[in-house]
């Protein structure tokens, strides 16, 4: 059969590759033939033998000595489908296409191979081929694809770099944990690959972030589907583990990744993930000094980075949609009708499912207060910068009076997710963060609550205490913020009922 | 709640978690240093 | 929404009370041990990790990965490299490459030792470090030679000895002193 032949034909390529190096000229003469003789003339031929080469080289693996050299059959394909990419002069379809069929080949092979059987599937191989491509990119792209002799295709490979990186991740994308379990693990492997993650963080103009962000939202997603109060697996354990070390690194190397892109990350994170939500929204860009935040004379006026607004790689207003108008509406001109119009959007039709720490679930629509007070904070920042700091750290000011009759008017739970979403705004020395601590400071001591006011204050004090006591890092906002509360002169902490009716609470802020 | 063939499948997946070998830059073939020669059984076997 | 609902947080002797919550993701650990098995130190001097990222967990991180790295044209086909007339070098012949290997330092043969198991140029390593009195444990797979500043103390039945040798350490690539008791049935 033509498979059978396919097979022959590729195991003289796995031979030929253990005899010689992977430049040898045979290797180019080897590769003429292919196409020469009709191994690899059209798609249809192309398709079959890559196929039946992946399932070979699959087969290969589990039949090996698991102490020998496995992926002999696996590194060779690789080489070969690389050295293809390379070598074609592309006249009647691109590299684009070129790529996207190897990658459809591969993923039918592999889901074909992870449902059948899951007893013999195995992700290794699967893995190895993905690790190869990366490896043999990162060789050939090495100083602009120097390497690369001809003049014309060096200049289409530099172009199509981004196009290779953005191709591989939407693949990794299909083969995600939700779609393929069996590979869970190898995918996560994948996506934090030394020769894929940092590359998509460095690409010029971020050109890898939005395909990333899609990759750890698919992660994020994962986790928050399977994190279950009081039964969490040891598989899924084992996956936030990674998950925290993968965003550890992030926060190391690239942290205006996290800074930038905080906003979706928060809108996926599981709820209940303190730890990891203080390691995102710790980031502090690179070389920034960040002052003392227990300083009780700390003054943010003072400090220069609090001048500046942080920046957003994904515009939080793409997310507000019909309440956008009455926002901006609102906060030109604040009115009582725009206010109840607001509101009502933010309630759900359905219960949205959270495993929250005191709660299961949800009424109000979190992304979009969300998306509501970031853009509100844009607008803050903008204006700071466009007028003063007076029309803007101002309680009269529209900013400031549309949080707070959301927080008025609202439910416990709105105010709660309001309250919420403000203090994630606390973060690195930035404009956001000094106009949140001055809010949320003047909304803890003002009276203008009235009756209310004892279960804002315990909403903010609630947020703020999950916060902290958690171990480290901490963010530089909320530790102002929580600092400047315990040291107030107009509120003694330990003077409020629903602090002192709690033993454990009393004792913690005591402690404090 | 996952159900359970995703629950085994899960587990296979970290049993069969591959590691750093796995992710190392592909092997292959390179010209040798110097042509196999039977040694002592007492040197090292492996590089 | 209280404060109320953290009290599992802060309970966590209470195992009925904190069930619900796994504390390793809501509190979350001390993450130092995490932090330093990247490789982040704790001084100020930061280096990016996600380049030598071997996996996510520490637990599958046990061997360096290879990382990106350049090799320009002027560095491939140097001649004359390991006084080879041959370009990439070669090793094949005992009696032609014994003088080559004898221009070596330690070092050099230690790690052509080592590195190329089962060859010509192992033996001829070999011969080259015995010429240079070292000696080879087989127990030890280790090199040593005699510390020249001290006499070893022979043993009663002649089998052993015990002094002071200096070791060449292969996994930390350096040469260190150390008091031993030798047996000379255990090296050649």
């Amino acid at each position: 059969t033509s498979t059978e032949r396919y097979y022959l034909v590729f195991t003289e390529w796995v031979r030929l590759l253990q005899r010689v190096t992977s430049d040898d000229k045979i290797i180019f003469v080897f590769i003429k033939q292919l196409m020469d003789k009709g191994v690899l003339s059209d798609s249809d031929n192309f398709i079959g033998f890559v196929k039946a080469a992946l399932e070979l080289s699959v087969y290969s693996f589990k039949e090996s000595d698991p102490t020998g050299e496995v992926f002999t059959a696996i590194d060779a394909l690789s080489k070969l489908l690389i050295k293809l990419f390379i070598l074609q002069d592309f006249a009647g379809y691109s590299r684009q296409e070129y790529l996207n069929t190897v990658f459809s080949i591969i993923l039918l092979v592999f889901s074909n191979d992870h449902e059948e059987d899951e007893a013999t599937f195995n992700e290794r191989p699967y893995f190895r081929l993905l690790s190869n491509f990366l490896c043999e990119w990162a060789t050939l792209r090495g100083h602009n694809f120097i390497k690369v002799a001809d003049q014309k295709t060096r200049k289409e490979l530099l172009s199509f770099d981004a196009e290779f990186y953005n191709i591989f991740a939407s693949y990794l994308h299909s083969f995600q944990p939700f779609a393929f379990p069996g590979f869970s693990f190898a995918w996560i492997s994948l996506l934090s690959h030394r020769m894929f993650l940092p590359v998509m963080l460095r690409l010029p103009q971020k050109a890898g972030w939005e395909k990333l962000m899609l990759l750890l939202i698919d992660l994020l997603k994962f986790l928050n589907q399977y994190t279950i109060k009081g039964k969490i697996s040891d598989a899924v354990s084992v996956v936030y583990k990674g998950t925290l070390r993968i965003f550890l690194g992030i926060s190391n190397d690239v942290p205006q990744f996290l800074i930038e892109n905080h906003y979706e990350l928060m809108n996926n994170l599981p709820i209940s993930y303190f730890q990891l939500k203080n390691v995102i929204l710790s980031a502090i860009p690179l070389k920034m000094l960040v002052p003392n935040p227990f300083d009780s004379d700390l003054a943010l006026e003072n400090i220069t980075e609090c001048q500046n607004p942080p920046v957003v790689f994904y515009d939080p207003v793409s997310d507000i949609q019909a309440l956008k108008k009455p926002v901006d509406n609102y906060l030109r001109i604040p009115s009582n009708s725009l206010l109840r119009t607001i509101i009502n959007g933010l309630y759900l039709t359905e219960y949205d499912i959270k495993g929250g720490v005191g709660f299961d679930m949800l009424t109000t629509n979190n992304k979009l207060i969300r998306a509501i007070v970031l853009h509100v904070a844009v607008e803050a920042g903008l204006e700071n910068g466009r007028t003063s700091s007076n029309a803007v750290f101002n309680t009269k000011s529209s900013y400031y009076q549309l949080l707070f009759d959301l927080i008025h008017d609202g439910t416990i739970e709105l105010k709660f997710q309001v309250i919420q979403v403000m203090i994630e705004q606390l973060r690195y020395p930035n404009i956001h963060t000094r106009w949140f601590i001055y809010v949320l400071r003047d909304m803890f001591v003002t009276e203008a609550w009235e009756e209310q006011r004892t279960e804002v204050q315990e909403i903010i004090l609630r947020s703020l205490l999950e916060r902290v006591i958690v171990h480290n890092p901490h963010t530089w906002g909320v530790s102002v913020l929580f600092t400047q509360l315990l040291n107030s002169d107009e509120v003694n902490l330990l003077e409020l009922d629903f602090i002192n009716n709690i033993p454990e609470i009393k004792h913690m802020f005591v402690q404090l | 709640e996952m159900p359970p063939k995703m629950v085994s499948q899960l587990e296979s997946s970290l049993l069969n978690c591959p590691d750093s070998l796995d992710a190392d830059s592909p092997y292959l073939y390179q010209v040798p240093l110097s042509n196999p020669h039977p040694t002592s059984i007492f040197f090292p076997s492996e590089p | 929404f209280g404060l109320k609902a953290l009290v599992p947080l802060l309970r966590q002797d209470d195992k009925e009370l904190s069930k619900p919550y796994d504390h390793s993701m809501t509190l979350g650990a001390d993450l130092s041990s995490m932090i330093h098995s990247l490789g982040i130190p704790r001084d100020n001097t930061r280096h990016r990790v996600l380049d030598t990222f071997q996996s996510p967990w520490a637990e599958t991180s046990r061997s360096e990965v290879e990382p990106t790295f350049f090799i320009p044209d002027s560095f491939v086909g140097i001649s004359g490299v390991l006084q080879s007339p041959v370009t990439p070098p070669r090793f094949d012949s005992a009696q032609n490459d014994q003088q080559r290997v004898a221009l070596f330092q330690d070092e050099t043969l230690f790690y052509l030792f080592y590195k190329h198991p089962g060859t010509v140029l192992q033996e001829l390593t070999y011969l080259e470090l015995r010429n240079r009195n070292w000696r080879y444990h087989t127990t030890l797979r280790a090199w040593l030679t005699k510390d020249p500043l001290m006499e070893p103390e022979v043993s009663a039945d002649g089998l052993s000895e015990r002094g002071s040798y200096v070791f060449f350490d292969p996994q930390r690539w350096e040469k260190c002193q150390k008091d031993f008791l030798l047996f000379y049935n255990a090296i050649m």
